[in-house]
Protein backbone atom coordinates (compact mmCIF):
# COMPACT_ATOMS: atom_id res chain seq x y z
CA UNK A 1 0.00 0.00 0.00
CA UNK A 2 0.93 3.66 -0.64
CA UNK A 3 1.06 6.44 2.00
CA UNK A 4 2.58 9.45 0.97
CA UNK A 5 2.33 13.43 2.60
CA UNK A 6 3.33 16.34 1.36
CA UNK A 7 4.03 19.31 4.04
CA UNK A 8 2.63 21.64 0.86
CA UNK A 9 0.03 20.62 -1.80
CA UNK A 10 1.28 22.98 -3.84
CA UNK A 11 4.04 20.90 -5.09
CA UNK A 12 1.92 18.35 -6.68
CA UNK A 13 -0.88 21.21 -7.78
CA UNK A 14 2.32 23.06 -9.71
CA UNK A 15 3.69 19.48 -11.11
CA UNK A 16 -0.10 18.92 -12.63
CA UNK A 17 -0.48 22.55 -13.47
CA UNK A 18 2.91 21.91 -15.65
CA UNK A 19 2.03 19.14 -17.50
CA UNK A 20 -1.69 18.50 -17.86
CA UNK A 21 -1.62 20.37 -21.28
CA UNK A 22 0.27 18.49 -22.56
CA UNK A 23 -0.06 14.85 -21.32
CA UNK A 24 -4.02 13.54 -20.88
CA UNK A 25 -3.76 10.03 -19.05
CA UNK A 26 -0.75 8.59 -17.42
CA UNK A 27 0.40 6.50 -14.57
CA UNK A 28 2.00 8.00 -11.49
CA UNK A 29 4.44 5.33 -10.61
CA UNK A 30 5.14 4.88 -6.76
CA UNK A 31 8.01 3.17 -5.57
CA UNK A 32 10.64 3.27 -3.42
CA UNK A 33 12.60 6.24 -5.16
CA UNK A 34 9.58 8.51 -5.15
CA UNK A 35 6.76 8.86 -7.44
CA UNK A 36 7.34 9.34 -11.44
CA UNK A 37 5.89 9.90 -14.09
CA UNK A 38 6.80 9.53 -18.01
CA UNK A 39 4.72 10.17 -20.71
CA UNK A 40 4.37 11.24 -24.68
CA UNK A 41 1.92 13.49 -25.81
CA UNK A 42 -0.74 12.48 -28.15
CA UNK A 43 1.76 12.59 -31.41
CA UNK A 44 4.62 11.82 -29.74
CA UNK A 45 6.92 14.52 -30.11
CA UNK A 46 7.38 15.31 -26.80
CA UNK A 47 8.00 13.37 -23.84
CA UNK A 48 7.12 14.80 -19.96
CA UNK A 49 9.46 12.80 -17.54
CA UNK A 50 8.53 13.85 -13.53
CA UNK A 51 10.04 12.64 -10.47
CA UNK A 52 8.81 13.22 -6.86
CA UNK A 53 11.44 11.51 -4.70
CA UNK A 54 11.08 10.42 -1.72
CA UNK A 55 12.85 13.09 0.91
CA UNK A 56 10.50 15.31 -0.25
CA UNK A 57 8.03 13.83 1.48
CA UNK A 58 7.28 14.70 5.29
CA UNK A 59 6.06 10.70 4.94
CA UNK A 60 6.58 8.21 2.12
CA UNK A 61 5.41 4.54 2.21
CA UNK A 62 5.11 2.26 -0.45
CA UNK A 63 5.54 -1.48 -0.11
CA UNK A 64 5.41 -2.61 -3.29
CA UNK A 65 5.01 -0.87 -6.67
CA UNK A 66 1.98 0.73 -7.56
CA UNK A 67 0.97 1.83 -11.01
CA UNK A 68 -1.95 4.99 -10.37
CA UNK A 69 -3.95 5.44 -13.75
CA UNK A 70 -4.97 8.92 -13.47
CA UNK A 71 -6.62 11.16 -15.95
CA UNK A 72 -4.85 14.61 -15.25
CA UNK A 73 -7.82 16.97 -16.01
CA UNK A 74 -10.15 14.49 -12.68
CA UNK A 75 -6.76 14.95 -10.81
CA UNK A 76 -6.87 18.87 -11.08
CA UNK A 77 -10.75 18.97 -10.08
CA UNK A 78 -9.95 17.32 -6.90
CA UNK A 79 -6.22 19.58 -6.41
CA UNK A 80 -8.61 22.55 -6.80
CA UNK A 81 -9.82 21.78 -3.21
CA UNK A 82 -6.66 22.00 -1.48
CA UNK A 83 -4.94 24.85 -0.33
CA UNK A 84 -1.35 25.40 -1.53
CA UNK A 85 -0.47 25.21 2.18
CA UNK A 86 -2.41 22.13 3.29
CA UNK A 87 -0.88 19.42 4.29
CA UNK A 88 -1.44 16.37 1.51
CA UNK A 89 -1.83 12.93 2.50
CA UNK A 90 -2.21 10.46 -0.73
CA UNK A 91 -3.34 6.46 -0.25
CA UNK A 92 -3.24 3.67 -2.00
CA UNK A 93 -4.16 0.29 -1.59
CA UNK A 94 -2.13 -2.59 -3.98
CA UNK A 95 -3.95 -2.93 -7.12
CA UNK A 96 -6.32 -0.31 -5.86
CA UNK A 97 -9.30 1.07 -8.01
CA UNK A 98 -9.04 4.68 -6.21
CA UNK A 99 -6.66 7.46 -4.80
CA UNK A 100 -7.58 8.66 -1.53
CA UNK A 101 -6.50 12.33 -1.10
CA UNK A 102 -6.44 14.20 1.98
CA UNK A 103 -6.34 18.20 2.63
CA UNK A 104 -5.82 19.35 6.13
CA UNK A 105 -5.40 22.86 6.85
CA UNK A 106 -3.08 24.55 8.99
CA UNK A 107 -4.69 25.58 11.49
CA UNK A 108 -5.91 22.14 11.61
CA UNK A 109 -9.30 22.54 11.43
CA UNK A 110 -10.22 21.64 7.97
CA UNK A 111 -9.80 18.19 6.54
CA UNK A 112 -10.83 17.64 2.78
CA UNK A 113 -11.33 13.56 1.95
CA UNK A 114 -11.35 12.56 -1.71
CA UNK A 115 -11.36 9.31 -3.48
CA UNK A 116 -10.32 9.74 -7.10
CA UNK A 117 -11.24 6.83 -9.24
CA UNK A 118 -8.11 4.96 -11.15
CA UNK A 119 -7.93 4.15 -14.84
CA UNK A 120 -5.65 1.04 -16.34
CA UNK A 121 -3.61 2.82 -18.68
CA UNK A 122 -1.14 0.61 -20.24
CA UNK A 123 1.57 2.87 -21.34
CA UNK A 124 5.05 1.34 -22.41
CA UNK A 125 7.98 2.20 -20.94
CA UNK A 126 10.15 4.56 -23.03
CA UNK A 127 14.46 4.18 -22.47
CA UNK A 128 15.74 7.80 -22.17
CA UNK A 129 19.82 7.15 -23.00
CA UNK A 130 22.27 8.71 -21.05
CA UNK A 131 23.30 11.60 -22.68
CA UNK A 132 26.46 13.80 -23.09
CA UNK A 133 25.02 17.21 -24.59
CA UNK A 134 27.07 19.24 -26.40
CA UNK A 135 25.80 22.33 -25.21
CA UNK A 136 24.02 23.12 -21.50
CA UNK A 137 22.15 26.28 -21.06
CA UNK A 138 20.96 27.46 -17.35
CA UNK A 139 18.85 30.70 -17.54
CA UNK A 140 15.99 32.35 -15.87
CA UNK A 141 13.16 30.25 -16.49
CA UNK A 142 10.94 33.48 -17.05
CA UNK A 143 13.62 34.95 -19.51
CA UNK A 144 13.54 31.35 -21.47
CA UNK A 145 9.12 31.83 -21.27
CA UNK A 146 9.44 35.11 -22.79
CA UNK A 147 11.50 34.42 -25.27
CA UNK A 148 9.57 31.46 -26.82
CA UNK A 149 6.54 33.48 -26.10
CA UNK A 150 7.85 36.20 -28.92
CA UNK A 151 9.38 34.48 -31.08
CA UNK A 152 6.21 32.36 -31.35
CA UNK A 153 3.99 35.20 -32.77
CA UNK A 154 6.15 35.65 -35.74
CA UNK A 155 6.78 31.22 -36.40
CA UNK A 156 5.74 28.19 -35.81
CA UNK A 157 9.61 26.93 -35.66
CA UNK A 158 12.71 28.38 -33.54
CA UNK A 159 16.21 27.65 -34.50
CA UNK A 160 18.38 27.06 -31.89
CA UNK A 161 21.79 27.75 -32.07
CA UNK A 162 25.16 27.62 -29.04
CA UNK A 163 28.17 28.52 -30.01
CA UNK A 164 30.89 29.66 -27.26
CA UNK A 165 29.59 33.19 -28.12
CA UNK A 166 26.26 32.70 -26.25
CA UNK A 167 22.98 31.13 -27.17
CA UNK A 168 20.49 32.45 -30.17
CA UNK A 169 16.92 31.92 -30.59
CA UNK A 170 16.09 32.81 -34.35
CA UNK A 171 13.21 32.38 -36.34
CA UNK A 172 11.62 33.54 -39.74
CA UNK A 173 7.64 33.85 -40.72
CA UNK A 174 4.93 35.69 -43.06
CA UNK A 175 5.64 39.32 -41.29
CA UNK A 176 9.10 38.86 -40.97
CA UNK A 177 12.12 37.66 -38.64
CA UNK A 178 13.57 37.63 -35.07
CA UNK A 179 16.43 36.34 -33.32
CA UNK A 180 17.55 36.47 -29.47
CA UNK A 181 20.74 36.28 -28.40
CA UNK A 182 21.67 35.42 -24.81
CA UNK A 183 25.39 35.81 -23.74
CA UNK A 184 27.06 33.89 -20.87
CA UNK A 185 26.35 36.49 -17.94
CA UNK A 186 27.02 33.90 -14.61
CA UNK A 187 25.70 37.42 -12.28
CA UNK A 188 27.52 36.12 -9.50
CA UNK A 189 24.72 37.93 -7.06
CA UNK A 190 21.73 36.49 -8.15
CA UNK A 191 23.17 32.97 -9.55
CA UNK A 192 19.65 32.02 -10.27
CA UNK A 193 19.08 35.46 -12.72
CA UNK A 194 22.21 34.74 -14.65
CA UNK A 195 22.85 32.67 -18.20
CA UNK A 196 25.94 29.83 -18.32
CA UNK A 197 26.27 28.05 -20.66
CA UNK A 198 28.75 24.77 -20.84
CA UNK A 199 29.63 24.36 -24.14
CA UNK A 200 31.68 20.34 -25.84
CA UNK A 201 30.40 21.11 -29.63
CA UNK A 202 28.64 24.23 -31.51
CA UNK A 203 24.77 22.94 -31.61
CA UNK A 204 22.45 23.87 -34.13
CA UNK A 205 18.54 22.76 -34.30
CA UNK A 206 15.57 23.52 -35.20
CA UNK A 207 11.90 22.88 -32.71
CA UNK A 208 8.43 23.79 -32.74
CA UNK A 209 7.50 26.63 -30.58
CA UNK A 210 4.18 25.55 -29.62
CA UNK A 211 5.70 22.87 -27.71
CA UNK A 212 8.35 24.92 -26.26
CA UNK A 213 5.60 27.99 -24.95
CA UNK A 214 3.63 24.35 -23.73
CA UNK A 215 6.59 23.14 -21.44
CA UNK A 216 7.06 26.57 -20.18
CA UNK A 217 3.84 26.68 -18.23
CA UNK A 218 6.50 24.87 -15.47
CA UNK A 219 8.33 27.95 -15.30
CA UNK A 220 6.72 28.32 -12.06
CA UNK A 221 8.57 25.37 -10.79
CA UNK A 222 11.68 27.23 -10.72
CA UNK A 223 13.20 30.71 -10.78
CA UNK A 224 15.81 28.36 -13.17
CA UNK A 225 15.40 26.45 -16.40
CA UNK A 226 18.15 23.62 -18.45
CA UNK A 227 17.70 23.70 -21.55
CA UNK A 228 20.47 20.67 -22.89
CA UNK A 229 20.99 20.35 -26.90
CA UNK A 230 22.72 17.66 -29.07
CA UNK A 231 23.14 17.76 -32.96
CA UNK A 232 20.13 14.94 -33.60
CA UNK A 233 19.09 13.90 -30.31
CA UNK A 234 15.55 15.74 -28.57
CA UNK A 235 16.43 18.80 -26.54
CA UNK A 236 16.01 18.54 -22.82
CA UNK A 237 14.23 21.09 -20.76
CA UNK A 238 14.14 20.13 -16.91
CA UNK A 239 12.90 22.65 -14.13
CA UNK A 240 14.44 21.05 -11.04
CA UNK A 241 12.65 21.06 -8.08
CA UNK A 242 13.80 20.37 -4.02
CA UNK A 243 13.27 17.47 -4.12
CA UNK A 244 12.50 16.10 -7.90
CA UNK A 245 12.21 17.58 -11.40
CA UNK A 246 9.94 17.82 -14.19
CA UNK A 247 11.83 17.26 -17.85
CA UNK A 248 10.34 17.63 -21.12
CA UNK A 249 12.07 15.94 -24.52
CA UNK A 250 11.50 17.62 -27.55
CA UNK A 251 11.93 15.92 -31.10
CA UNK A 252 14.08 18.08 -33.23
CA UNK A 253 12.49 19.62 -36.82
CA UNK A 254 14.82 17.75 -39.27
CA UNK A 255 15.90 19.83 -42.39
CA UNK A 256 15.55 17.40 -45.75
CA UNK B 1 11.83 22.14 -45.89
CA UNK B 2 11.87 20.92 -42.50
CA UNK B 3 10.11 18.08 -41.08
CA UNK B 4 9.04 16.95 -37.49
CA UNK B 5 10.44 13.84 -35.93
CA UNK B 6 9.05 12.01 -33.38
CA UNK B 7 10.22 10.24 -29.46
CA UNK B 8 9.87 6.62 -30.68
CA UNK B 9 12.66 7.25 -33.45
CA UNK B 10 15.34 8.34 -30.35
CA UNK B 11 14.08 6.62 -27.05
CA UNK B 12 13.27 2.91 -27.84
CA UNK B 13 10.56 1.33 -25.73
CA UNK B 14 11.55 -1.03 -23.01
Amino acid sequence: MLEARLEQSSVLKKVVDAIKDLVQDCNFDCNDSGIQLQAMDNSHVALVAMHLKTEGFALYRCDRNIALGINLVSLQKVLRAAQNEDVMTLKAEDSPDALSLVFENSENDRISEYDLKLMDIDQEHLGIPETEYGATVKMPSAEFQRICRDLSLLSESVAIEATKEGIKFSCTGDIGKGAVTLRQNPNVEKPELGTTIELQEPVALTFSLKYLVNFCKASGLSNTVTISLSNEVPLLIEYEMEHGYVRFYLAPKIGD
Amino acid sequence: EVRQSYIPSFFNTL
